[in-house]
């Protein structure tokens, strides 16, 4: 996905686990994480 | 979110209806006093959400369920339509859910809490390495804030507590307030006892309602109170107790041209205007200032009301209230206006006012004229949660049948027209589509017709 205009948008690292293993993966989180 | 419990027996799904294609929910931005409202914009089609994954071996409520990752498809209110991914353009086991809900989480709950994600079942097979599919799904895409849960909680929360003791409208006789305790709370929503009803179903109403207020409130504007003696004194001494709710807890209107002391326009008693029928809140009707209270409050008498009655039936409006309006307000916007006892159909302004000898309250006094209309998302045909007035423990389905500038009309679902209630646009008493789910509040579904019976 392209960046969202809103600054509201926080780019974060995210962490997934699956059963093949755990990794992280760069997402836009909405709000404010206050 | 309460998923049991006598008190949501038969509540009302929306689930029949969402899946219409041209279903139409009022989005829960314009609801400024529901939870999450202001953060709402930021919740959007193409979001990706961990959700439980119900299309696995056993499953059923109460086991420990698994996770997977799906993609918000349409929203509707607090419910969503979602897709887990991996079905690609495959849609027959998209599904909705109140994005509140337990079972929904921001991408990354799962992880933190040491629980792998488990493909759905008919996926499963799909691919061999999911780990290089969900990054490419994943990376670059939206998600919820980590503390959603966190702002749910925060956002359910009440300024009041139970115990506190307040003055609220009285249901039985509207021209007073009356002595009462805060005995529940479900989604800001206050079920009230009155001081002297032990028994009493009581009253319900939303914490920003203008019909409930601050103990010592009546003695302060002027307004009739029922209450005991010892209340009375207290209040005259002005001797408050802890439980006591105070005037910062309450929605305060808005200043009014009446507490200007070069007040240019005064509104005087007998001045003539037209009003929402307090006892029937789908009429506007002829109305008359019977007594001009202190803080800007009127009380104000229906003009097609029994003229025997003794003043039981005046109601106390702020005079910035969205529901009295100037005389020709109704006629310039084509609502039918209900006429004064003897008055037909044709009634003219002109012609009562001269007859009566009264004067209309002057315009420059009104907030409901078009430039004082907030901004607000409401259309037609919008589908939304709402208060039955005449009976607010009930929240029911409903439509936006009018937009009137800042003025709506709800038509409850199945019901006919004169049931249908004028609204502000910034009432506490509409909710979004998912709301009543949210606070475990009954919803009241659409009236069923004789056919489908």
């Amino acid at each position: 996905g392209a960046e969202p205009k809103n600054r509201k948008w926080e780019q974060k690292q995210v962490q997934i686990k699956t059963l093949e293993g755990e990794f992280s993966v760069t997402m836009w989180a909405s709000g404010t994480d206050d | 979110i309460k998923r049991k419990g006598p008190e949501l027996a038969n509540t009302y799904e929306w689930k029949k209806q969402l899946e219409a294609p041209d279903f139409a929910a009022a989005a829960v931005t314009c609801f400024k006093h529901v939870p999450l409202s202001d953060l709402w914009d930021n919740i959007v089609v193409g979001m990706k959400v961990e959700v439980e994954n119900t299309d696995c071996d056993n499953f059923s409520e109460g086991v420990p369920a698994s996770f997977w990752v799906a993609t918000v498809l349409r929203i509707a209110g607090y419910k969503a339509l979602l897709r887990y991914e991996g079905f690609g353009q495959e849609s027959s086991k998209d599904f909705w859910v109140n994005l509140c809900a337990a079972t929904v989480h921001p991408v990354g709950w799962c992880a933190g809490r040491g629980k792998p994600l488990i493909p759905p079942k008919t996926i499963q097979n799909k691919f061999k390495d999911w780990k290089q599919f969900l990054v490419r799904r994943l990376t670059g895409a939206r998600t919820l804030p980590s503390n959603f849960i966190m702002k749910i909680f925060d956002s359910l929360k009440s300024r009041f507590t139970c115990g506190l003791t307040l003055e609220v409208v009285d249901g039985s006789c509207i021209s007073q307030v009356k002595v009462a305790t805060i005995s529940k709370i479900v989604g800001k929503r206050l079920h009230i006892k009155y001081y002297d009803e032990e028994n009493g179903s009581g009253f319900w109403c939303h914490e920003d309602s203008p019909l409930i207020h601050h103990v010592g409130w009546a003695m302060k504007t002027g307004h009739n109170l029922d209450a005991d003696a010892e209340y009375n004194s207290r209040c005259q001494a002005g001797v408050y107790l802890d439980n006591d709710a105070l005037p910062e807890l309450f929605a305060q209107p808005k200043p009014s041209f009446l507490d200007q002391e070069d007040g240019g326009a005064q509104i005087l008693a007998g001045m003539k205007l037209e009003a929402i029928d307090p006892l029937n809140l789908s009429a506007i009707c002829v109305a008359t200032v019977m007594r001009v209270l202190n803080d800007g409050y009127i009380m104000i008498r229906i003009d097609s009301y029994d003229p025997d009655s003794t003043g039981s039936d005046w109601f106390c409006y702020h005079s910035t209230s969205p529901y009295i309006f100037p005389a020709g307000f109704c006629e310039m916007n084509s609502i039918p206006l209900t006429p004064p006892q003897g008055y037909a159909d044709d009634f003219d302004w002109d012609v009562y006012l001269r007859r009566t000898g009264a004067v209309a309250v002057p315009l420059t006094l009104f907030n409901c004229i078009d430039m004082e209309t907030p901004p607000h998302c409401f259309q037609i045909g919008m589908k939304l949660e709402c208060a039955d007035l005449m009976d607010p423990k009930m929240i029911c389905v409903g439509t936006i049948s009018r937009v009137v500038g800042r003025l709506l009309k709800v038509h409850f679902d199945g019901w006919e027209d004169e049931y249908d209630q004028w609204l502000d646009c910034e009432s506490p008493d509409m909710y979004p589509v998912g709301w009543c789910e949210l606070v475990g509040h009954k919803l009241e579904g659409p009236r069923a017709s004789v056919t489908e019976l």
